[in-house]
């Protein structure tokens, strides 16, 4: 509770018109920048707990163990520079797990983009289904922002279908020795 | 033969020999739609003068209504695969976007990036993109109202007084929540945003939106300071996305255009959470 109350008081700032419309002085401007990435750290512990729950097969509500709990414990990060295409675990680990949490009331589909360091991805979905997947250089003129500190050039895309409303799919993303190829735009570019 | 075009069964986009945007096909239609970056330059004022301040955080206030343009002929690279079929464009040393098409996407999107934007020539400097139609809009646009209810805008008009715009750029911008749309009777265009952005459309056709802006001087408002934000000891850079949709106007009774925006437009604002989870330690088979 306390990290959502941090959570809401920021908000209520947030609502100030000087933040809404961004007239603040740059010093509270950056105030306000760190707030926000301060309740976002905090309510990250409370959706990584509800997400593990979720996944153990126990019901977070009732806390009645499902027979088919488990013990796995998962970190469930939230990357806040995907806005830059880059992403610690997903640049750095041979094998992530993609969690998707649907919030709107309908079922959705998304394509998504996972920035990535290398070409030899695949990404499997819960029922063993391998899933088609493309990869695509990120431009140079984000690659080449100064304070970008990222090894990923490539983004993985693939098409989570199906997610359903208020709920989420989760996607095992691993490393392969398969080769793929570089991407190649067309010859006919200008 | 070098005109490009990328694009599914739903929606083509062409770019001309110049690597502009010159065309989009949907089922129904075909039409002529550019898109460019261009920039006013921010008024340098009198702050002890109410009807002359400078450009800044509160007011957007222009040196002239003429816009500048960005480039002549952007660099552009074309990605085709299964999923997406993307150009990628760079049009100056600070201004680059990436234009795309999902392969089950009604839509297109405009991811671009800006900043950060030079200064060496003491001048301030917004910037937007402006997409040009052949729809007859007739002056008439609509703007959202934090994304509820549209409202109908006219250019140089207002609904209760007779009004005479001094500053006609200005006068004319509106705050965009998440979308601005024209339409004429066959026609509709739509541009949704990704943040609230300032819009209008100062042509027949035209919709605009301002990306960025970086100004030298304070607007004597309040804030005491000029927008003119660094990060690392340069300018910022901004990276954002529209979305752009064309169908048939409202005016022809058929609501698919407004119902792809309004679900593209709930999808867009609420989009997936994304948690990542290291998974060194643990097998497929385990996972699952």
């Amino acid at each position: 509770l306390p990290h959502l109350s941090f959570f809401r008081e920021t908000m209520g700032i947030m609502q100030h018109h000087d933040a809404v419309t961004g007239t603040e002085k740059q010093k509270v401007a950056y105030d306000y920048a760190r707030r926000l990435n301060v309740a976002l750290r905090a309510c990250g512990s409370n959706t990584k707990d509800i997400l593990n729950h979720l996944t153990s097969g126990e019901t977070p509500q009732t806390g009645i163990p499902d027979t088919k709990k488990h013990d796995y414990k998962f970190e469930f990060k939230t990357c806040d520079l995907l806005n830059i295409s880059s992403c610690l675990i997903s640049e750095t680990s041979d094998r992530f797990i993609l969690t998707l949490y649907n919030p709107l009331a309908h079922s959705t589909f998304e394509y998504v983009r996972v920035p990535v360091s290398t070409l030899d991805y695949i990404v499997k979905d819960y029922r063993d289904v391998t899933l088609e997947t493309e990869i695509l250089p990120i431009p140079e003129t984000i690659q080449n922002i100064t304070f970008r500190n990222s090894r990923a050039k490539y983004e993985l895309i693939f098409l989570a279908s199906e997610l359903p409303p208020f709920g989420y799919k989760s996607y095992y993303i691993m490393k392969t020795n398969k080769h793929r190829l570089e991407p190649i735009p067309d010859a006919d570019n200008l | 033969s070098s005109f490009v075009s990328i694009g599914n069964e739903k929606i083509r986009l062409t770019f001309d020999t110049n690597g502009f945007l010159s065309a989009i096909t949907t089922k129904e239609m075909t039409r002529i739609v550019n898109q460019e970056f261009l920039y006013y330059e921010g008024a340098i004022g009198n702050n002890r003068e109410f009807r002359n301040r400078s450009s800044g955080a509160y007011i957007f206030r222009p040196k002239t209504d003429n816009v500048k343009l960005v480039t002549t002929g952007p660099k552009i690279k074309v990605y085709r695969g299964n999923l997406v079929e993307e150009v990628h464009q760079i049009f100056n040393e600070w201004i680059s976007q990436v234009v795309r098409v999902y392969r089950k996407h009604g839509y297109a999107e405009f991811e671009w990036m800006v900043g950060p934007i030079p200064i060496d020539d003491g001048v301030g400097k917004e910037i937007i993109t402006r997409f040009n139609s052949d729809i007859q809009s007739e002056g008439i646009f609509y703007t959202d109202s934090n994304g509820r209810e549209m409202l109908k805008r006219l250019r140089d008009h207002r609904d209760t007084w007779r009004v005479k715009l001094l500053e006609h750029t200005a006068g004319n911008y509106y705050p965009i929540t998440t979308k601005i749309a024209l339409e004429d009777e066959n026609a509709r265009l739509a541009i949704l945003t990704d943040r609230a952005q300032g819009g209008s459309s100062m042509g027949d056709g035209s919709l605009e939106l301002m990306i960025h802006r970086r100004l030298l001087h304070d607007d004597a408002f309040g804030v005491d300071e000029s927008l003119n934000e660094t990060a690392f000891g340069q300018g910022l850079v901004a990276r954002g996305t529209h979305y752009l949709i064309l169908g048939n106007s409202q005016l022809d009774q058929s609501p698919t255009t407004q119902l792809l925006e309004r679900f593209t437009q709930l999808e867009k604002l609420l989009p997936t959470w994304k948690f990542f989870s290291d998974a060194t330690n643990s097998s497929y088979d385990d996972w699952r």
